[in-house]
């Protein structure tokens, strides 16, 4: 799995 | 975007807006806690600076505008214009309590150590705190205005509803943040007890009180 940052989310 | 995530977008825009119109409309600041909404002003300042940096979509863009509008309209009532009416006596929350551990936190576990990366950590992690001196003074009180409650009802569901992306996006996209979901957790798991006075007495048409 990756492990990305939520930098598109509120 | 999946349909729990703009349904929780809408949630926390419709909060931010409840205990604006709220404000505005009685002309008071009682009962609402300016110490979170300062915590609020600062995680969406901290979160967004990359407004900057990236763009994303016009649509992220947006929403991050009207929330740091709406979060400095909200302190600016409470600190300015509407100031004689605001509770500061049952708004004692420390927040050095807070800060601290969140900065010191932000500094310990992050994606990146840069200044960017570690501003956005500390954002996820006050947020999932933030509430505390709201849900102090309610406790402290005793009781909260119907309408108040309407804003920590969508507050919640807010991040509820993140929760239930999170999942869909895990399973779609092989996506997530841990930093972001761990917070995340934390932060729904706060609001529980309220939901259940919530539930089980201003959706009845009671006021809520504390025994």
């Amino acid at each position: 799995c990756h492990r990305r940052k939520a930098k598109d989310e509120l | 975007m999946n349909v729990f995530r703009i349904l929780g977008d809408i949630s926390h825009l419709l909060a931010i807006i409840i205990l604006l119109v709220k404000i505005w409309k009685s002309k008071s600041c009682a009962g609402i806690s300016g110490k979170s909404q300062i915590l609020f002003a600062l995680v969406f300042t901290t979160r967004y600076l990359d407004l900057f940096t990236t763009f994303i979509s016009i649509y992220n863009t947006v929403m991050k505008v009207i929330f740091l509008l709406c979060a400095y309209i909200t302190v600016y009532m409470i600190y300015g214009k509407f100031r004689k009416t605001s509770d500061s006596e049952n708004d004692s929350f420390r927040l050095e309590f807070l800060l601290v551990p969140v900065t010191g936190l932000s500094f310990l576990e992050n994606h990146n150590f840069t200044a960017l990366e570690i501003l956005w950590t500390f954002s996820i992690y006050l947020e999932s705190v933030a509430i505390l001196p709201q849900l102090f003074m309610i406790s402290k009180t005793g009781e909260a205005e119907t309408i108040t409650t309407h804003y920590l009802f969508f507050l919640g569901l807010y991040r509820a509803l993140y929760i239930a992306n999170w999942i869909w996006r895990y399973h779609t996209e092989n996506f997530y943040d841990q930093i972001a979901v761990v917070s995340g957790v934390v932060q729904t798991i706060f609001y529980c007890d309220f939901f259940y006075l919530y539930v089980t007495k201003v959706l009845k048409g009671k006021k809520l009180s504390l025994p």
